[in-house]
């Protein structure tokens, strides 16, 4: 089967490390100048094995987004890319001899919104985005390079975030309360939102096993250490317990409200 | 005397941390929101005893930048800001009657330009700024938060930056090596531009000493160590080292150009 996640974020923000860090790849991909005139949508496909279910990764990287100087337009070239997939499956929906079992779904599963950890509130162009988008695409905000915050920095950015998003009506993706054998897990998931993550290519040794970490002279942020970051959290969420729900509720919430739109044009 | 400075980043980027760390105050300013439709220049005074030397510190900060969705103008209000300084210091010096020695001198000395700490490379909105300022004001880029960055990453960040500033034709402020006393210094100082800063309002007992640190669950950094980060460096040669020689060029240098094209129109 096939995980389509979109990562939307600054140039340098950490999404390409992220990605490798999720799904223990090594991407190589050339580091994104900050000098595009706009926003490009570029994606990478990947044969994975996740506890051995063999799936095809699709990730999908939003280059140049908020690095132009006049960013009105860095949403567009998002929820056209969205539109477009959602368009692709609705001309195969629609055709009588489909082949809808051998179709190549590239409709996104999620979009990771990566927020920049200046500790204080969400930026003009976070809100803006991420409201072009909560109709679009399962909106799983979380903070990047987490390693810049304090703790107690961090409670108060997340507390900050949560009201901004409600204040500006923005519907993020809860984890589904729904089905008892995750309900406690996901219930407490949703409490600790947005996660505050941090990712690494390289590995350090700790005692005598080597884990994902950024070293630094003062200390050694392990990525997977759940005191450090939470990093194990968001993996956690949505590679293993709701992958399902996320494809689940693309299909059947967003796919179905662009196909209503479209075909009542 | 008095000492004028500038700070140009966006919201979040640890200006205000910084003023309080480099000046050991607590200047208590409320933290910026996100939401400003434009810059604003928003200036602090202070009397500070730095060294037994009484000096009026004036802080200016730069309030929005960055943070509007089109951000084309802004640079506009610090130049602006700039010149107004440059002009009401003109028609005080060519009155007939002057007070100059009385005159309250609001001519910014220094122009602390804050880096994202990406780990790629300058952001559109900073070439286009320096560029604006570096013929107005001595700008001394700093990259902030560098405790978000590891030593590797460091040094490449610092060449790159260094390369860009070069190729878009950015003079930055360098510190003067014709005086033998400082020349040593100063040049190994140029070095190692641009500085490296963490900054910190808050303390942590090292040993049996407090000291200004932020701390993390996997480490403590602490910004008067060098092998965390460039502050000392920084202090060093901003207050201490050549602050005359920031308030001379200002003078001799910047207000001249002012002064030669105002004269001129
Ligand atoms: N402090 C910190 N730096 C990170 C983290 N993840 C990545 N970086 C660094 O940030 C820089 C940009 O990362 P990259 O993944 O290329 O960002 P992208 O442009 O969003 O894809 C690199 O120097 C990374 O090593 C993190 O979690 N914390
Ligand atoms: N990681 C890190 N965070 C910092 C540093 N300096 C300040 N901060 C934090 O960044 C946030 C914004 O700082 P502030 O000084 O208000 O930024 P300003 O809006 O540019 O004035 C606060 O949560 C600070 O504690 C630093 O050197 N490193």
């Amino acid at each position: 089967f096939c995980f389509n996640i979109l990562c939307v974020g600054e140039t340098g923000i950490g999404k390409s490390t992220m990605m490798d860090t999720l799904f223990n790849t090594n991407f190589d991909s050339t580091p994104s100048s900050h000098d595009l005139q706009d926003v490009k949508l570029k994606s990478h496909t990947y044969d994975l094995r996740e506890s051995n279910v063999r799936m095809k990764l699709n990730c999908v990287d939003t280059v140049g987004f908020g690095d132009q100087i006049n960013k009105e337009d860095s949403w567009k070239a998002i929820v056209e890319y969205i539109d477009t997939q959602f368009d692709a499956y609705l001309q195969e929906e629609l055709k009588i001899k489909r082949s809808i079992h051998n179709y190549q779904d590239r409709r996104l599963h999620a979009c990771l919104y990566f927020i920049a950890p200046t500790g204080h509130s969400l930026k003009a162009i976070d809100l803006v985005t991420m409201k072009k988008l909560d109709s679009k695409v399962n909106v799983i905000p979380v903070i990047a390079k987490a390693d810049t915050i304090t703790k107690t920095e961090l409670h108060k950015f997340k507390t900050k975030i949560m009201q901004e998003l409600v204040t500006n009506g923005i519907k993020i993706y809860q984890f589904p309360t729904d089905d008892e054998t995750v309900a406690e897990t996901n219930t407490a998931m949703n409490g600790v939102l947005p996660f505050a993550i941090v990712g690494s290519n390289d590995e350090v040794k700790i005692g005598n096993k080597m884990v994902k970490a950024r070293q630094y002279p003062w200390g050694t942020v392990q990525v997977e250490n759940e005191n450090h970051c939470d990093f194990v959290k968001l993996r956690e969420m949505i590679i293993r317990t709701n992958m399902e729900d996320l494809r689940e509720t693309t299909h059947k919430r967003h796919y179905e409200l662009y196909r209503r739109h479209k075909l009542e044009e």
